[in-house]
């Protein structure tokens, strides 16, 4: 917080404990990695128009890639997982309160768009260019 | 980046979804595309010149380098004649998030039309989503080149945009383009309509369409097709349409379900 100064000075100790706390638990996370689950990373999907029975209103694509992201965002927050400098924070703080703060979030980190060529209800045809369709890398936020 | 991830049909790993799953997949899609429904198109043959010519807009975007490991499907367009995308009608695209292409809703195989001569154009234009702006527009209408006709013959191509119509009265019209053809021309003839697009976008009622009128060398009016104007539904691949090019003025988004 840019404001606040009187709380950042009051019981000081306090909160470097918690982080101690919290590099030790990153620090038993890290020793047992047989434990933690897959990392994040992009997963494929291909979004068929054809297989959703769509090839009368749609006319192109006939379908598109889209992936998505999944995977747990835990200690070591390493560069395969894209991590930024707020999720190593954001991880600190879930491990020095795990019930109220979740860890960061598997979720796409770069992002690019498609054009889909279709008929409307009148047999007009839309050609709409959509954004954001495509995930192209997964990071932890 | 719109070219590279279009078109990419991948190896991926498939599985046959259960009709439930099929539903809801077909639901959550329709909500990405930002559609209420899924359209029923009463009319959705591809060999039509307005789908033929957005699917080569389509394809203006869809060009782009192929990342290696992935197979494309190209829709393929058929060998007729197809209305070319000039370089202009590429810049359009490039402001643009969505092209729109309109059927013309007069019948013109009337035949008792043929005595006229003037050609009435209707497009409807009152289901754009609010929040869109046309950036271009443009009435297409193919001319066919014409065999007996001398070296030199001309023609005058008028498109007027409809002020005022009454059963007691002559039509008001506004003249929008004037533009001189050879008879010896083969081609799509391209009439700016940006203002009055723009015009019927936000006024919907005074939406009252176009005329189209053809003059000789000497001004006498006469029938467009003398000329080799396409004002029909045949041949399919040549019909009179009109394309809008739009512009979203705000950011819209999908409401929760």
């Amino acid at each position: 917080s840019a404001h606040g100064h009187k709380g950042r000075h009051y019981n000081r100790s306090k909160p470097q404990r918690t982080v101690q706390d919290a590099l030790r638990a990153v620090e038993a996370a890290a020793d047992n990695p047989g434990i933690s689950k897959e990392g994040c990373k992009k997963h494929e999907l291909y979004v068929s128009f054809r297989d959703l029975g769509w090839q009368d209103w749609i006319i192109a694509p006939e379908g598109y890639a889209a992936y998505y992201c999944e995977g747990e965002c835990a200690f070591p927050l390493n560069s395969y997982m894209n991590a930024t400098n707020h999720a190593i924070v954001q991880t600190l703080v879930h491990f020095i309160n795990p019930d109220t703060v979740p860890k960061p979030c598997c979720a796409p980190t770069q992002l690019h768009g498609i054009s889909v060529l279709y008929f409307d209800d009148s047999s007009n045809v839309i050609l709409k260019k959509y954004r954001n369709m495509v995930v192209r890398a997964c990071g932890c936020h | 980046n719109f070219s590279v991830d279009n078109e990419v049909r991948s190896s991926f790993i498939q599985r046959r979804l259960r009709s439930q799953e099929r539903r809801e997949m077909q639901r959550e899609i329709l909500s990405i595309l930002g559609l209420p429904h899924r359209p029923r198109p009463h009319v959705h043959t591809k060999h039509n010149a307005a789908p033929m010519f957005m699917l080569d807009l389509y394809n203006t975007i869809s060009t782009g380098p192929e990342p290696s490991g992935f197979s494309y499907y190209k829709p393929v367009l058929p060998s007729q004649v197809s209305p070319m995308v000039t370089p202009q009608d590429s810049r359009f695209l490039d402001d643009a998030d969505m092209v729109m292409s309109f059927v013309n809703l007069v019948d013109q195989d009337q035949d008792l039309l043929y005595l006229q001569h003037r050609r009435e154009f209707r497009f409807d234009l009152s289901r754009i989503p609010e929040g869109e702006a046309v950036t271009a527009a443009e009435f297409r209408i193919y001319k066919d080149l014409i065999q007996k006709s001398y070296d030199n013959e001309t023609f005058i191509v008028s498109v007027y945009q409809v002020l005022q119509e009454s059963p007691n009265s002559e039509v008001e019209l506004l003249l929008l383009e004037q533009r001189e053809v050879w008879a010896a021309e083969e081609g799509w003839l391209a009439f700016d309509l940006t203002a009055t697009g723009n015009l019927w976008l936000g006024n919907p009622e005074q939406n009252l369409g176009l005329h189209l009128v053809l003059e000789d060398r000497h001004g006498q009016r006469t029938n467009p097709r003398v000329a080799g104007l396409v004002t029909g539904s045949r041949p399919q691949d040549k019909q009179p349409f009109m394309v809008a090019f739009f512009r979203a003025n705000e950011v819209r988004f999908r409401s929760i379900r």
